[in-house]
């Protein structure tokens, strides 16, 4: 055994390096390797392709997660969807395909335009919702987010809408202010539904590193999240560190999006996930 | 200068007078561990700990009456060596506008970068800014550049052609007729492996010859930082890098392990949304962040 562990120490900590390089945290890469190291030695596994199947099972069973990875939707419509995350990671272009993705599945979709503070970002919101023919429900520049939300509340129920879709303004996790923000927001759907939104999910950008891990304790512990949607997975970064968050956070990914053109959108694969990390 | 975890595991082997190898070899590793959750890129965490690894075996530590301190004086000497210098400043064009161009991935922070490029340009040296927005692409991107330049008083030039680089030499030209100081350009965002729109961005800068082109890094990019850098500058030869969204409290090791391989400059940063969260860059405050 020593043999095999001297003479492929290298094997491993090229493993490791894939981990590393598509942004998996040390942490993580090490119990994910430690525990195939284990399995391999105490079952007599030295064939460097079964180990790295393992692997790949080992990562696959981790970003698994029963039903969570389904979106919710309410027994009492409209269900409701928040979308939160820092600047620019592609939150209000991934409400946009979300939308066209439910309507597509014949569900009666409303979007909130709740940032009211980025320049154009109604405009941005509405542009998608002429497209799609979905309605936009906004309020006039620096209002209220929490009137906005209240607005589209009473609309989605008096159309007896499926969904109502939240865009909110981007916001770094360290901002006190703007996590308060959210949380009043978010407090707004329960006094207004008698219960919380049915999901609550932190858009995060593939490329970010290690930051995005902080960022989804900060938002986890403020608001509660229920999912992450993981964007610009068309780019050369893998977003390993979504497999941190499943394993240290318990958040699943429920939405992943792969480009700027509106059916760009995907329920979460897990197998397509981790393949692509391997390529 | 060394904070947090790098303190407590030069303070646990202090007051040992000589560096034995398994001190070193537990070193080096802690280093290894906090510059990979500082984001800085593994190939270049290898190359810096072998260098580190080389030096510390040298005479300078190994005869040294205190060989930690002198450990930790290298790691910082390389940290901020590795970060280049702080040459924020503008550098501006003798005869006619100086053309500034932004590019960079989806998000980064560009049109926002140049807004507050623009304000700095106008309020610390007095120059005449006028803003080109070459994004045709992204719903209301026209609007939003409007938006913010209207803040700041002053110009925009738009078109509703779909043609970057037309929109791109026409705005030049018509703002050099204006008489401006400095041209600002602001483009859509783009992947580095999108031939189709890194071709187009080699066009506007071959159609309007920019005095600088900045690179717009967001400071929380993970292990492809160099990847992304390096493609961007082998297609526009970048002159330097703006890195957005320091405010995230992220460590940025992104921007060591850009100004390592690509040699570009870090000019500015931005820390935040408001048109005064922009600076130019210092590398000694960075190094502190990266070994936080
Ligand atoms: N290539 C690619 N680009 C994307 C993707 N998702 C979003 N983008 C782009 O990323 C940029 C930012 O998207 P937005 O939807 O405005 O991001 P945001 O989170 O709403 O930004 P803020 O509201 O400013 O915080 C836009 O240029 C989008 O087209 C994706 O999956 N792939
Ligand atoms: N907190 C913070 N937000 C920033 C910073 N720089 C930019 N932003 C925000 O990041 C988001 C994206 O900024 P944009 O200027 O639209 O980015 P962009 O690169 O032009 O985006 P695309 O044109 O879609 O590629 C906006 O919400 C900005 O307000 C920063 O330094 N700190
Ligand atoms: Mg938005
Ligand atoms: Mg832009």
């Amino acid at each position: 055994w020593n043999k095999f562990k001297k003479s492929n120490s290298q094997f491993w900590e090229e493993l490791e390096e894939q981990l590393i390089s598509s942004d998996v945290s040390v942490d993580t890469a090490d119990m994910i390797i430690s525990n195939i190291r284990e399995y391999a030695y105490s079952n007599n596994i030295n064939d460097t392709g079964i180990i790295r199947d393992l692997l790949k099972k080992e990562i696959i069973k981790i970003l698994n997660c029963g039903i969570n990875e389904k979106l919710k939707f309410s027994g009492n419509p409209p269900s409701v969807y928040l979308i939160v995350g820092v600047n620019g990671v592609g939150k209000t272009s991934a409400i946009a395909k979300l939308a066209a993705m439910l309507k597509k599945q014949g569900k009666n979709v409303v979007m909130a335009a709740a940032d009211t503070y980025r320049s154009a970002a109604t405009e941005q919101l509405q542009h998608y919702g002429e497209r799609l023919g979905i309605e936009v429900v906004h309020h006039q520049k620096l209002s209220d987010p929490g009137a906005v939300v209240y607005d589209s509340l009473d609309k989605a129920l008096a159309r007896r809408s499926d969904v109502l879709i939240i865009d909110t303004a981007g916001r770094m996790q360290t901002s006190f202010n703007l996590m308060e923000e959210l949380k009043k927001i978010k407090r707004v759907v329960f006094k207004k539904l008698d219960r919380d939104p049915d999901e609550i999910l932190i858009v995060i950008d593939s490329t970010t590193g290690q930051n995005a891990r902080h960022q989804a304790e900060v938002f986890h512990r403020a608001i509660g999240l229920t999912g992450v949607i993981l964007t610009k997975t068309d780019g050369t970064s893998k977003g390993g560190i979504v497999l941190t968050i499943k394993n240290e956070l318990q958040i699943p990914v429920k939405l992943v999006t792969n480009g700027e053109k509106i059916e760009n959108i995907d329920l979460f694969d897990p197998e397509k996930y981790t393949g692509a990390i391997f390529t | 200068q060394l904070t947090g975890k790098f303190e407590d595991l030069f303070f646990r082997i202090r007051n040992k007078g000589k560096l034995s190898p398994s001190d070193l070899d537990a070193a080096l590793r802690e280093i290894k561990l906090a510059l990979l959750e500082a984001d800085v890129n593994f190939k270049v965490v290898k190359e810096f700990l072998g260098n580190l690894k080389e030096r510390a075996l040298g005479k300078e530590v190994m005869e040294s009456l205190t060989p930690y301190q002198q450990v930790i004086k290298i790691v910082n000497d390389e940290m901020t060596r590795m970060l280049g210098s702080s040459e924020g400043s503008v550098n501006f064009s003798s005869g006619g506008p100086t053309i500034f161009m932004m590019v960079g991935l989806q998000g980064t922070g560009k049109t926002s970068s140049v807004i507050k490029l623009a304000n700095f340009i106008k309020s610390r040296f007095g120059k005449s800014v006028a803003l080109v927005a070459a994004d045709v692409y992204r719903p209301a991107a026209v609007l939003q550049l409007m938006d913010m330049a209207g803040k700041i008083g002053v110009d925009v030039y738009s078109e509703k052609s779909m043609d970057p680089v037309s929109i791109s030499r026409k705005g030049v030209e018509k703002f050099t007729r204006d008489g401006r100081d400095a041209i600002i350009i602001d483009t859509a965002g783009r992947l580095h492996i999108d031939e189709n729109m890194m071709l187009e961005v080699e066009n506007i800068r071959k159609a309007v010859k920019p005095h600088q082109v900045y690179l717009v890094l967001d400071a929380m990019t993970g292990q492809e930082a160099v990847n992304i850098a390096s493609a961007f500058n082998k297609r526009v030869e970048c002159d330097g890098l703006i890195l957005t969204k320091l405010d995230s409290d992220t460590r940025g090791g992104a921007a060591l392990s850009v100004y390592y391989v690509v040699k570009k400059p870090i000019k500015f940063v931005s820390s935040g949304e408001k048109i005064e969260d922009f600076d130019i860059f210092h590398p000694e405050r960075i190094a502190s962040r990266i070994l936080g």
